[in-house]
């Protein structure tokens, strides 16, 4: 089994290290192993560069660029191991819209692999789903769930699916 | 291996049966604050079999249960079905599908079944253990959550990196 | 200073009352001592009922509810004692459409007695402000801070003020 | 009372002496991920005395002196000045206006003046003891801490009261 964490080690590091740069447009992420010589009991440190900045603490990055170097990580998780499901529950709540696009991006990529479910409140992220479920509460304090599916074209063409 | 289908009833604000079908497509899910949108995603969460309320937001067993609303009385049990697309056989089961089922009653009884059979937590632990639905569940990012990947201690970040090997 | 604690936490909760109402379109929100009968060591518990549900716990609350409802707690001790400055950091992230309208039009009222700085993302609580400053990057690292004051009308009419 | 002017330099991202007036009118500060906007707050909040710099995303007293660029050295010292309009004299020093103005230099030695006239940290915080600017702080609401009003005992939010009253 160390061998098996050395290799998906490595395999994580390389795809961070792209995805970061895609999210981010630029800079450099990586990931390194706090004792090296010792796989069974090392811890995983992240270390970023974001573009334009110099390297700082991970601490020290905005709450936007967290949610972004967050999210590289865990997309380079699920380019090494695919999940059957993933869940974003208002991961994009923090980003602005530039960071927003790069990250429907790559989530419309990832999903051709896995079943993602993205809950959200911003527009470009609504936008960029296929389907939408309407999570409503027509009777106080109970949820329904009203799936819509796009035919051709935009928003305009959204149809109510009976009976999902 | 894919997630077909999910049905849930009885569960927080599910009182009446919900089913939804997912076909791999990207799904956004929307609506107003309060309506029940994370709570499809502890529905999907319990259902896999987390042991923890507190990362089901409830304070015991048995608070995921509906406790009522303003027209209706509280129920006495919930249920969430997960139905698996298993025609890669990636789960350790022999059938083209697979239905995961979990119950909790009011006095605090659980129940488990794998398509339709009664078996134990343990059970479904072992079938979706190398599925990447495992416990460590990078895959499912709670709200707030997000931060948490890069708060989270270098040992904790380790645990990810286990189950993805 | 008893008497002092229990007049502020008279009108507090008053306020309290009435801004939850406003602010959720509905419902109920209350504080209460925790040990009444020691002022000086008392708590301050609070509850809340949504519209449309029954009453629960505080952590049962959503995420969005719970942004509304520290909202009103808020702005009910700003009610009693007035800030000369207030200052709000993306705390709209959490609304929709239909709370931020209601949060913008609390916040716009009590502008009338204190300052405030609203950093958000979500363009109808920019759209609310008279005044914006842009903050920028345009040397990488580096923070400036533009600003733009509306002049009859909405956006088209915002100017860059020189030499603020 | 109003704050009228904040002038920030060498704090944090601010390199170069950025100075801005507030009128009473609402203010929207809108920008990308990352350009300095919660430095804004945290140079506000500084400028106010803030003691821990825990608060302020730093890890300890110098850590929110400019630390370089891509094209920039590192500053030797920050500052931040707050100018305050005191026609009402609800603040309990003698002029229309008062400035209050902190400094601290990559040695850890801080400065503080009070209408240009150095002082001490605790005149400060006496100056400030009874204007809403004090130290409970309900009115700053820093980025992911509006969870924090809800979340906190009931102990603390019995703080907010004190400062109320
Ligand atoms: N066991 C239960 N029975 C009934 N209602 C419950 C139960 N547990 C939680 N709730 C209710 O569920 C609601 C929260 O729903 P949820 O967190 O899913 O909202 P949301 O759609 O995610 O909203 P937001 O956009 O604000 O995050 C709360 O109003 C809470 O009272
Ligand atoms: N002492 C310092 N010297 C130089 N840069 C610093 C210093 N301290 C923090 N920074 C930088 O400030 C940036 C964070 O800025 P800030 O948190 O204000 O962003 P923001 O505009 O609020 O973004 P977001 O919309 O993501 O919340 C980080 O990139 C960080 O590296
Ligand atoms: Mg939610
Ligand atoms: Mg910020």
């Amino acid at each position: 089994t160390r061998d098996r964490f050395a290799t998906t080690f490595e395999a994580v590091k390389t795809e961070f290290q792209t995805l970061f740069t895609r999210l981010f447009g630029g800079g450099e992420g990586t990931i390194m192993l706090t004792k090296p010589d010792n796989l069974l009991e090392t811890g995983v440190e992240v270390e970023v560069t974001v573009p334009g900045k110099t390297k700082k603490r991970l601490e020290l990055l905005s709450g936007g660029e967290r949610a972004l170097a967050a999210s590289a990580l865990i997309f380079s998780l699920l380019k090494v191991k695919p999940s059957p499901l993933v869940i974003f529950d208002e991961v994009d709540a923090p980003l602005d819209g530039r960071n927003v696009e790069r990250f429907i991006e790559v989530m419309r990529e990832f999903g051709k692999r896995s079943q993602f479910l993205c809950i959200t409140h911003n527009n470009l992220t609504i936008e960029a789903s296929p389907i939408w479920f309407g999570v409503t509460m027509q009777e106080p304090g109970i949820t329904s769930v009203i799936p819509y599916r796009t035919t051709g074209g935009q928003t305009a063409g959204r149809v109510y699916v009976q009976g999902n | 291996l894919r997630l077909k289908r999910v049905r849930i009833v009885g569960f927080k604000t599910f009182a009446e049966k919900t089913e939804f079908d997912l076909d791999g497509e990207l799904v956004a899910i929307v609506g107003p604050n309060g309506c029940g949108k994370s709570n499809i995603v502890d529905a999907i969460l319990w259902g896999l079999g987390e042991p923890k309320p507190r990362n089901l937001r409830a304070a015991n067993a048995t608070e995921v249960i509906f406790a009522g609303s303003q027209n209706r009385k509280a129920h006495s049990y919930a249920e969430v079905m997960l139905l698996f697309d298993n025609e890669d056989g990636s789960l350790p089961v022999d059938t083209p599908e697979v239905s995961i089922t979990r119950r909790v009653h009011r006095n605090g009884d659980s129940e488990y079944f794998l398509n339709k059979q009664a078996c134990r937590q343990k059970d479904i632990f072992d079938v979706l253990a190398d599925s990447g639905l495992g416990k460590a569940g990078y895959a499912i990012v709670g709200q707030k959550e997000i931060d948490a990947a890069l708060a989270a201690s270098a040992e904790d970040r380790r645990a990810w990196i286990d189950e993805a090997a």
